[in-house]
């Protein structure tokens, strides 16, 4: 089940390591980002994790959507881990604007093990085709919802968002799906 | 089977994207670390990839074993992924001196997916213990080694080391490993 170990992986080599020092960081971030500063909330200090049922995965959020602009890199975090010094982890600003034209900041980033999940179902010697693949994609969601659950390190600093995609043709279902994620922390 | 999707992952979201970068990158490197230049050797153009048996990971190498040293990382590989913006990708340059007393230089790391299995073991949640995990730690080194086998981008462009735990008293034991396999390499 590559799905078990991918979600495994996903939270035990990156978001146990980085959702901790979340916080602290979007600070830092807001006091030399004065322009970025008014546009938080205190629900928007969570990275939002997307999760897309199809694996399409953009590599800039604006490629998905026209309407979310890339603002900056929060500062990073650098650490030893298994023989890589100084191995560098971060995460990226975007900015969107609701209805009224007012700008929200936030972090989002798409899960990247779904990138595995995607290429796997298009290598035959892998073995699953894309109708396994969306199979996995709900198991990854689920299996990564209960370990977040129980985990009291990354409480309250994540958001996982699954998108669907029968809202394929609508251009601007990202922006829209984050501006109501961000309004419901509010 | 965790193993299985792990070694596929480290492949398709790691080694395929840097391996075929690594020699352009050396090269540049002893251009830019005239003291290391000479101490490179055709065979040493190689990511060593250390996939040590027990899943007991170092974060530096000269934790291990004090006949290493580390030396300067490599330049680094910079690309957006994923929605994180420059993310960044590295390898470590480490020093050994063999029994004449003269210096090689190389590129080594763990295969960080073990981490991944070692903490996984530990967590009563993630379903399988101890005795499971070495089991996995082989099932991805063969599939691992299968998957490089066939990867045309990235032939010789890698050396796995599976790392008994027999030796674990001796603490020399891995850079007398990696000596000999760089010394196999000439
Ligand atoms: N040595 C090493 N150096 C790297 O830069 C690196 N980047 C990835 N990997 C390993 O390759 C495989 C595929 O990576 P992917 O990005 O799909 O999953 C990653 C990714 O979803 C997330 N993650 C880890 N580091 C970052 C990061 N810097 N930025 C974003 N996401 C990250 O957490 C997963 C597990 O990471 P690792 O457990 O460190 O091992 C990975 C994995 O086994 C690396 N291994």
């Amino acid at each position: 089940n590559v799905a078990h170990g991918l979600a495994w992986s996903f939270y035990l080599g990156y978001l146990q390591l980085v959702l901790p020092r979340l916080e602290d960081s979007i600070m830092q971030f807001r006091g030399t980002h004065q322009s970025s500063s008014p546009f938080w909330s205190r629900g928007s200090y969570k990275l939002l994790i997307l999760v897309p049922l199809n694996t399409n995965i953009a590599n800039k959020l604006e490629s998905e959507d026209s309407n979310i602009r890339f603002y900056d890199n929060l500062p990073e975090t650098v650490i030893d881990r298994a023989g890589v010094r100084r191995r560098v982890y971060k995460h990226s600003v975007y900015r969107v604007q609701d209805g009224k034209g007012k700008p929200h900041d936030f972090v989002a980033e798409y899960a990247t093990p779904l990138l595995t999940l995607y290429n796997m179902s298009h290598e035959s010697s892998a073995g699953f085709g894309e109708a396994e693949r969306r199979h996995q994609v709900l198991l990854f969601y689920r299996t990564l919802q209960d370990i977040l659950d129980r985990s009291l390190e990354c409480r309250n600093r994540y958001t996982l968002i699954l998108l669907n995609d029968e809202h394929e043709e609508d251009p601007h279902f990202l922006s829209k799906t984050i501006l109501r994620y961000l309004n419901q922390q509010e």
